[in-house]
């Protein structure tokens, strides 16, 4: 464990309370895209499979079951609460699950490091995670005009992200033997799907101006 | 031994 990694868990567990707290205070949960939310909910299911028997650390189990458990608050709040699902943009997030799940449960069948179930939904799970903010991004710049708090949370996202690419620059460097391709570049690509994103909240936080996203 | 390494995290 390194400052990086623990800085990038930290920043993704904040992102998923922002939204969190947005959707708790405001009763709204407009401009979130319920698609984003259900494939990382795919994404932590399937990669925390081994929660029950792999035990790695306390630090380890205890993310895994908060992140599996506010994602599914936040689904549920936005499938199931009186208020809130009134709010959910379903217009404009339309943005099809087969485009992203399929390939990806190809790809994972294709290239993983051993030909099992689990290490297969493992696989699965990374390759999600790299693709799963899509249509969140999509809905964004559909509906330009982005609220703080939304924006706040997209960014802190991405900042999770590139503090995991630290992380494993700083793993590089410091553990003899350590590699992990399929993590690395299915991350790289993840963070990469933010450059533009962090652009535009950037210029629009410098300008201290209302973030809006170019057609 | 490498799929283990990469699990250590989340």
């Amino acid at each position: 464990m390194n400052l990086f990694r623990f800085a990038g868990d930290i920043l993704h567990l904040l992102s998923i309370l922002v939204l969190l707290l947005k959707i708790h205070a405001t009763k709204s949960c407009a401009g979130i895209s319920l698609k984003t939310q259900e494939l990382y909910l795919a994404v932590f299911i399937t990669r925390y499979l081994d929660l029950f028997w792999n035990f790695h650390s306390l630090y380890n189990s205890v993310f895994k079951v908060v992140y599996i458990g506010t994602t599914s608050m936040i689904v549920w709040y936005m499938r199931r609460h009186r208020n809130v699902k009134l709010t959910y943009d379903r217009d404009h997030d339309t943005f099809r699950y087969l485009f992203l799940v399929a390939p990806c449960a190809v790809l994972s069948l294709l290239i993983n490091a051993r030909y099992n179930l689990f290490e297969i939904l493992w696989t699965f799970s990374i390759y999600l995670e790299a693709v799963a903010i899509l249509p969140q991004l999509v809905l964004l710049q559909r509906t330009k005009n982005v609220d703080n708090l939304t924006g706040n949370y997209v960014f802190l996202l991405g900042l999770y992200r590139a503090f995991y690419i630290l992380n494993w620059v700083y793993r590089f460097a410091t553990e003899p033997g350590y590699s992990a391709w399929l993590v690395w570049i299915s991350g790289l690509i993840q963070t990469g799907l933010y450059l533009d994103f962090f652009y535009y909240y950037v210029q629009a936080w410098k300008q201290s101006k209302k973030l809006q996203l170019p057609s | 031994a490498q799929s283990n390494l990469l699990k250590d995290e989340l």
